[in-house]
């Protein structure tokens, strides 16, 4: 079972990743599983269906581009109350501590642009938190033009090279911090709105497109150049003696 | 061609292989991932179908089996001068890869292709 000290054990040894994984990613046993609902799991049940069969086969044909896609959900968020037609949510992202160790692909975040709550209609986007004298990276345009797995309320926006200039090295910041601001649809009355009845998780979520790179690095260790390199050290060795 | 080789092969007859059921080869398994404790993590797939190799591996191995130069030379060291050196495994040669959705403790949910997660074809090696 996961978490038992035998397994710990075998977490050891470099040459275990699946083991090394469980133990990284899997919720203990006892732990009972996290709940996860509505557009996420939606989104991510969809892409898995795109993605492969029923099975688990990897599909042929599959448009992923990458062999792992890592769903993040924000881990708090900073609701400022409206300011003239606007309110504006702060939401981090956090990146794993060896995530920059994965080749990045992609970068989305997903996030609602059109909100209707009780008496509100809000039309949204979402903005990079920069501190100021830094310039924006991210695009001027709404969307993406790819396929989308979404309904009509919300959006994609590539942030891959934000992500890649920011975040996606190992002095980089852990945490991916974005606004999600809101303005109230014209010709609706002002009125005073509270984020009440809104989650983050409601708003917005990241998708990380990464490549795990722990194979190529393996094989670079038993790269034949590495052989070489032992090989001269050795003859030089040999040279050294025969002097 | 291992006829040819079976025929100088001392003591050597088919029989000594046994049953053609009971040779090495692939055999389909089926396994929740409820049966392997992990059903509280993983979303997708339900099943998993690993499958195992299994079976006697012939005294000449022939071309099918891909077997390296190395295990047919172990075979006939274990045939022809000790037969403490044990004969070849049965043990799956070629893999394919399984797709997993999984909810992770902090509820992030990840997609990701495992490698060599599913048993293709066998070799005695």
């Amino acid at each position: 079972e996961v978490g038992q000290p035998s397994i710990a054990l075998m977490a050891d040894a470099p040459s275990l990743p699946l083991i090394q994984e469980l133990l990284e990613e899997a919720p203990g046993k006892q732990q009972r599983k996290p709940q996860v609902l509505g557009h996420p799991l939606q989104y991510m049940l969809e892409l898995y269906q795109r993605s492969a069969d029923a099975r688990g086969h990897p599909r042929e044909n599959r448009t992923i581009g990458a062999t792992m896609v890592r769903l993040v959900r924000p881990l708090s968020t900073v609701a400022r109350p409206l300011r003239g037609p606007w309110c504006i949510k702060t939401l981090d992202f956090p990146l794993r501590p060896n995530q920059v160790a994965y080749q990045l692909v992609r970068a989305i975040v997903v996030y609602r642009h059109q909100l209707h709550l009780a008496h509100f209609h809000l039309s949204c986007h979402v903005e990079p938190w920069i501190q100021k004298s830094q310039t924006n990276h991210f695009p001027s345009g709404r969307g993406s033009s790819k396929p989308s797995l979404l309904s009509k309320a919300w959006t994609e926006m590539d942030i891959t090279q934000h992500v890649r200039q920011r975040l996606w090295n190992p002095k980089g910041h852990r945490v991916l911090r974005l606004r999600f601001m809101c303005q109230q649809q014209k010709g609706s009355e002002i009125l005073e709105f509270q984020w009440h009845g809104t989650s983050s998780l409601d708003t917005a979520f990241l998708l990380l497109y990464v490549n795990d790179t722990h194979k190529s690095v393996q094989k670079a260790k038993l790269h034949p150049r590495g052989l070489e390199e032992f090989m001269g050290r050795d003859s030089s060795l040999l040279l050294r003696r025969t002097r | 061609q291992a006829g040819r080789i079976t025929s100088w092969v001392p003591g050597f007859s088919k029989e000594h292989d046994g049953p053609k059921s009971n040779q090495c080869s692939l055999h389909p398994f089926q396994v929740s991932f409820h049966q392997l404790g992990w059903d509280h993590w993983i979303i997708a797939p339900h099943v998993y179908t690993p499958n195992y190799c299994k079976g006697a591996c012939p005294r000449v191995l022939h071309y099918g089996l891909n077997s390296p130069n190395h295990a047919i030379i172990q075979n006939l060291v274990n045939e022809l001068v000790d037969q403490s050196v044990p004969q070849p495994s049965c043990v799956p040669y070629k893999y394919v890869p399984i797709s997993i959705l999984l909810v992770e403790a902090n509820g992030n949910i990840l997609y990701k292709e495992y490698e060599d997660m599913i048993a293709q074809s066998c070799t005695c090696r």
